[in-house]
Formats: C-alpha cells, sequence, structure tokens
C-alpha cells in the first residue's frame, strides 16, 4: 500500500523542501513512483523541481479549493516515475479560506485518495508552522518525517511538533506515526551537533516504552551533510541527482532512501 | 527619535531572531536603549534571551488582546540597557483572533507607541510569515531590515517580500522602508554565495532611481559569518556578548550595529 509521508517541522529552513525533493527523487532512482505534493505558498518545492508556479494550469490551491478539481488531472511529471502537484502564491489564503468548510483539517485527504493508489510514495512538504496546511497534511498521511538541524532552538519546537501529532493521532488520523528525524545539513564534528543528537537518542529511547506516536521513531542514519551542491541545485530547478549525481549530498539521500524503504516493515 | 524596526523575512530559518537578540544586544553595548519584542509564536527570541515564554505574567499575545493592558507594565529587564516583550504559545492563535479587530493590523502600532519613546531602538522579530503578525510589526515599524542567506530560495521570495512592504507604505505606513539586508550564517568563499550576493547588489543598484521602499537599501557589510557560538548561546539563554563575546560572531554584529547606527541620517 502506497506509503504517504508528511514531511513536517514548523521551524523554518531546516530542511524540509530539500528533503521532500531529494528523498522523492532517490526514491525513484530506486524503482519506485513517487508523488511530490507542494503544500506551501512560497512554492519552493515546485521551483525546485524546474516548474513555473506562476505558469500551472491547476496547483493544489485548486485542488483544496475547487470540490469539482480531481488530483489525477493536474498532477505533473518531473522525472522518471516523479511526479509533483505543485502549490502557488494563492496558497497563502487557503487557510483562511478553508476556515468555515466542513472538515477543513481532511480536504487533501479526500482529495488525494485515488490518486495516491498510484504511487509507492506521496511526500508532502509543509510549511514553517503548525496551521491548517500542515494539519491537512498529518490528516491526509499515514507517516511523518522531521527534517531538523542539531542545534539547539531544533530541539525546543519538538515537543510542541509532537504534541500536534498526537493530537491529530487521537481525533482524527489513528494511523500516524513519526517514523523518524532527519539530520539536514549536518555539521557532525560539532560539539553541538553531538549534544543535540544524543540528546534526541535519549528522547526517542525514553519514548520506547510507551505508547507514543514517536515511540518506534528513529534518528535515520546517516546525517544528511551540509553540501554546497545540494543548495546550488535549486537553481536550476533540478534534483541533486540531475544536478551533481555523484556528490555527497547524493549518496547521503540514497542513502536515507534505503532507511526509508528498509523502515516499510514497522510493527 | 526612536528607530523602530522589524527584522522580516518570510522564509525560515534564515537568521530573524539570532539577528534580532544579538544586534539589539550589540547597540546596547554601543550605549543605545533597546527594546526587543518576540512576535513569534514558537518565543525563540524569548528562550535566546533566558526568559521562561510560560512563566511570563503577560506577553505579547496578551497585549495584542487585551485592550487594558499597557506595554510599560510588561516588559523585562534581560541586560544593561536590553528589555524584552517576549511571545507564548497562544500567540498562535491570535492571527485567527484578531482577524474581527477594528484595524487588525495596526493594534501592535497603537500598543507600543506610549513605551517606545523611551527606547533608541526597538527590534521586532517576525515570524517566518507574511500573515497578520508580520503585517502589525510592518505597520508599527519604521524600517524594515532583511536578515537572509545567500542561498537561491532566498533570493526567490525577496520579490513577495518587498511587494508586501510597498503595499504597506502604500496604504498603511508611509514612512516604512527598507533599510537592508543582512547577509547570515555567511560562508562567503562559495560560488553560490558570490553570485546570489552579485545578484542581490544589482537589484537595489537598479532600484536606486526609482521611488521604491528598498531604493536605498544596502547590503549591511560585512556580512554575518557562520559560527558555531551563535547557534550555541541560545541555549544557555544568552547573548553572544554574554557567551562568547570574543568570538567572530560578537564581531560581526558589532559591527553590523555600527553600521545601523551610521544609517540613522538616512535621505
Ligand atoms: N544538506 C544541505 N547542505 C547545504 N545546504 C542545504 C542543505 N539542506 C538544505 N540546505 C539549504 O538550506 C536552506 C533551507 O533549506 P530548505 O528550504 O529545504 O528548508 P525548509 O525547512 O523547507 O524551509 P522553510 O521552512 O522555509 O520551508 C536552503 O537554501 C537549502 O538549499
Ligand atoms: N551566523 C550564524 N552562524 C551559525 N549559526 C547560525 C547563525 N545565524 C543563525 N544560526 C543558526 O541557524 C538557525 C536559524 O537561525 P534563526 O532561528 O535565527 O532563524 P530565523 O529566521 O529566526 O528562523 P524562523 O524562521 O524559524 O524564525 C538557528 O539554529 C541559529 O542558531
Ligand atoms: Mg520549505
Ligand atoms: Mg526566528
Amino acid at each position: 500500500t502506497v506509503r504517504i509521508i508528511a514531511l513536517m517541522n514548523q521551524k523554518g529552513g531546516v530542511g524540509k523542501t530539500t528533503t521532500t525533493v531529494n528523498l522523492g527523487a532517490a526514491l525513484a532512482e530506486a524503482g519506485r513512483r513517487v508523488l511530490l505534493i507542494d503544500l506551501d505558498p512560497q512554492a519552493h518545492l515546485t521551483l525546485h523541481v524546474g516548474v513555473d508556479p506562476t505558469a500551472q494550469r491547476h496547483s493544489v490551491y485548486d485542488l483544496l479549493m475547487d470540490a469539482d478539481l480531481a488530483a489525477d488531472g493536474i498532477v505533473t511529471r518531473v522525472g522518471e516515475r516523479l511526479d509533483v502537484i505543485g502549490a502557488e502564491v494563492d496558497l497563502a489564503g487557503a487557510e483562511q479560506e478553508l476556515h468555515d468548510a466542513a472538515d477543513r483539517q481532511a480536504v487533501l485527504k479526500r482529495k488525494i485518495g485515488s490518486v495516491a493508489e498510484r504511487y509507492d510514495f506521496v511526500l508532502i512538504d509543509c510549511p514553517p508552522s503548525l496551521g491548517l496546511l500542515t494539519m491537512n497534511a498529518l490528516v491526509a498521511a499515514n507517516e511523518v518525517i522531521v527534517p531538523m538541524q542539531a542545534h539547539f532552538l531544533a530541539l525546543q519546537g519538538l515537543s510542541k511538533l509532537l504534541e500536534t501529532v498526537q493530537l491529530v493521532r487521537q481525533h482524527m488520523n489513528t494511523s500516524l506515526k513519526v517514523t523518524g528525524v532527519v539530520l539536514c545539513a549536518h555539521e557532525g564534528f560539532t560539539k553541538l551537533a553531538g549534544e543535540v543528537v544524543a540528546d534526541l537518542q535519549n528522547f526517542f529511547d525514553a519514548a520506547r516504552k510507551f505508547a507514543m506516536p514517536w515511540s518506534g521513531a528513529k534518528i535515520f542514519q546517516p546525517p544528511v551533510r551540509k553540501n554546497i551542491k545540494l543548495a546550488e541545485c535549486p537553481s536550476f530547478g533540478q534534483t541533486i541527482f540531475q544536478y551533481e549525481p555523484n556528490c555527497a549530498g547524493a549518496v547521503d539521500y540514497q542513502a536515507l532512501a534505503q532507511a526509508v524503504i528498509g523502515e516499510s516493515m514497522p510493527n
């Protein structure tokens, strides 16, 4: 069955978009069929895969707002086994506009139900907030992956993030679980990074005995190292596999894809 | 007259909070009286200066929502000449709760008017969005400083950011101007950084002949270099001047403070 994964973290600039694109591309390289969904009004994922947000006939905004529009008609192919449903700036208004909709946190779930089955993975890139768009991702998904950087403030936000996942699991989506954390732009040799990773590992280990949605969560190994190529390829509208397939960034995202695939037998 | 500066950028994780705290602390070190206002529900500035968001009697949320609460009573001293009005998690609801308020974008401006005059600088840390909280900062401020990182996606967001500043200037705050851009966590030796900085400089130069709100904007020199100490000190609730006053991060923020002070005679 399709694995629908929300890449979420309300902290800004931690690597959600970079991970959604390059993990998605790596899974496609490994033979999986992948759909990427851009849920951020800033449309960075859309730009990153070479799609002009303003040139799309329909975007994820139209999908959410237009009851008659079906997902299968608005998918764009961006690579072998790699499709995208892009965002655009109007999405910024969606949180207000959807406010009075019936079941407003489940709109995305309803809309992608049918098209999702054509893929092995659906990866949803979230904006840096815990608002209605991220909630729609959490209700539509069956897994959460949390990109983060090994900095102090990243740990601060984690409890709020996990509390939100917990709430969604209790009230709206009982199958939701946190598969794990991806350490992004990692500079592993610093004392700060070492301490943050240790704190994180202790936190997950301590949760193992309790039925929290993150009790089985892991810190994916190896971390994704800081690599300038990963910051360059968005400007060419390319994934790292199109831009520089032999660099450390590509190696790390391929390793992450293998680790994620290996998680497909969770208990 | 007091300079009220919004530190804004809808892109996440670019250095808004790090800059608000350490520029503010550097200005205080240089003898200026500084008030920091945390407008982000994630309360990272509040944590960064050693205040427990949950332990505050009143936060900026109460200031915005409670018509009778005055700003002067809720300021907390965090250093010599350095005060803060902190945020807390309830602020996440403010954008919805203020939606129907009269003049909802000018609430902060009304509330800080009297207390602002006791300072030389009021620095407002914005969340990573262009929503109602950031709008309140833009209406209350007379200047905008844009922290950013020399990455491709940073340039993408800039036009939307400046368009928003433009709109506010036209309709709600005719004195608003963009004083400049701070390059944060800068690794100046990469080709990518060089290209981004050149594009940015061209963009500002090209605007000089037109009366845009960013026509006089500059890229503050020198950039703030990437320095692990700046990422460590939040975990101790300290500014860089309390934590490691002789490191490169402290030197760079002191230089930024001098550059910002030097801008006080804009034409
Ligand atoms: N491993 C890496 N090495 C170098 N640069 C990276 C790496 N991962 C991400 N970046 C860069 O860091 C910046 C932030 O990453 P990204 O945009 O993916 O984060 P995000 O969490 O999606 O941000 P937002 O909260 O704004 O959506 C981007 O400029 C990106 O190119
Ligand atoms: N010059 C620097 N050197 C090293 N690390 C830095 C530097 N500036 C910022 N950082 C780190 O980068 C991360 C992001 O910075 P910061 O939180 O200030 O960004 P922000 O724009 O306020 O993010 P948000 O959009 O989430 O509010 C933090 O972990 C911070 O400690
Ligand atoms: Mg993103
Ligand atoms: Mg911040």
